[in-house]
């Protein structure tokens, strides 16, 4: 028996939508931790790594590991028949081959029920080594939205470099080049808006745009994101989630040979 | 020209 009450559901909605370009089908894996997914797309050069912490639930249930295979698609169909003020129950009964979600209205005057057939899933589950990063840059998430999205309309890869003058990103194509440098700035009133640089030594990456404008759909989930680089590496753009956990991608890079 | 790598290269299947 499974039932995840979830106040605050429109992060719910919020989580798919951000996810749900880069994967079709997922296995969503529910245990005494949390409610977590970890999917690869289907080229295998990006994974999207969710984890919605047990405790940041109103009502957390999960009496044994269970894993629910969705397609993502269908089940963005079903959330977005949810209000968004609405409080989300997901429910499934053990080795049932449905799960449900309950729409209930603040003032809960309204209740919906709706029932979506899980599917079976062959997903390989990756290790993901702990690494140290060369270089952790914090900026606001609509920033880096908006870089993502202007270069990508002169070019398709992105050149991320991290120096002591800041991170630029670097792009070029058939009209020309672009780059913008975003310098430390911590001095802002708001911490929303600041841009923090940690560097231990100078990195510089290449990745697909297609990937990086894909994670940003993200960003209404977090005021901030947080790019962690390091030479060879896959990247990783994390977007913590309000108390509650992360939704972290990461990219594989693009290397010269 | 560069290459895209995947992400098997980086991450152990466990």
């Amino acid at each position: 028996m499974l039932e995840l009450r979830l106040v605050q559901g429109s992060l719910l909605k919020k989580v798919l939508e951000a996810i749900r370009e880069l994967v079709t089908d997922a296995n969503f894996d529910c245990s005494g931790t949390g409610f977590s997914l970890q999917a690869m797309d289907s080229s295998h050069v990006a994974l999207v790594a969710l984890l919605l912490r047990a405790e940041g639930f109103e009502h957390y249930r999960c009496d044994r590991n269970l894993s629910m295979g969705m397609n993502l698609n269908n089940m963005a169909k079903m959330l977005r028949c949810a209000g968004n003020d609405d409080i989300i129950t997901i429910k499934a009964d053990d080795g049932s081959d449905t799960v449900t979600f309950m729409f209930e209205s603040p003032k809960q005057d309204k209740i919906a029920d709706f029932e979506m057939k899980l599917m079976d899933i062959d997903s390989e589950h990756l290790g993901i080594p702990d690494s140290e990063y060369q270089a952790i840059v914090r900026m606001p998430s609509a920033e880096f939205m908006r870089i993502c999205k202007d270069l990508s309309s002169i070019g398709d890869t992105v050149i991320i470099s991290v120096t002591k003058e800041g991170v630029k990103f670097s792009t070029s194509g058939e009209i020309g080049s672009a780059n913008i440098v975003c310098r430390q700035n911590q001095t802002v009133d708001k911490p929303e808006e600041a841009t923090v640089i940690e560097m231990q030594e100078p990195v510089s990456l290449t990745f697909a745009l297609r990937y990086m404008n894909s994670f940003t759909k993200a960003s209404s989930l977090s005021d901030q994101v947080t790019i962690s680089l390091s030479s060879e590496l896959p990247v990783v753009v994390e977007y913590k989630i309000a108390e509650m956990g992360y939704i972290r991608f990461y990219l594989a890079p693009k290397i010269e040979e | 020209t560069s290459t895209q790598k995947t992400l098997d290269i980086f991450f152990r299947s466990s």
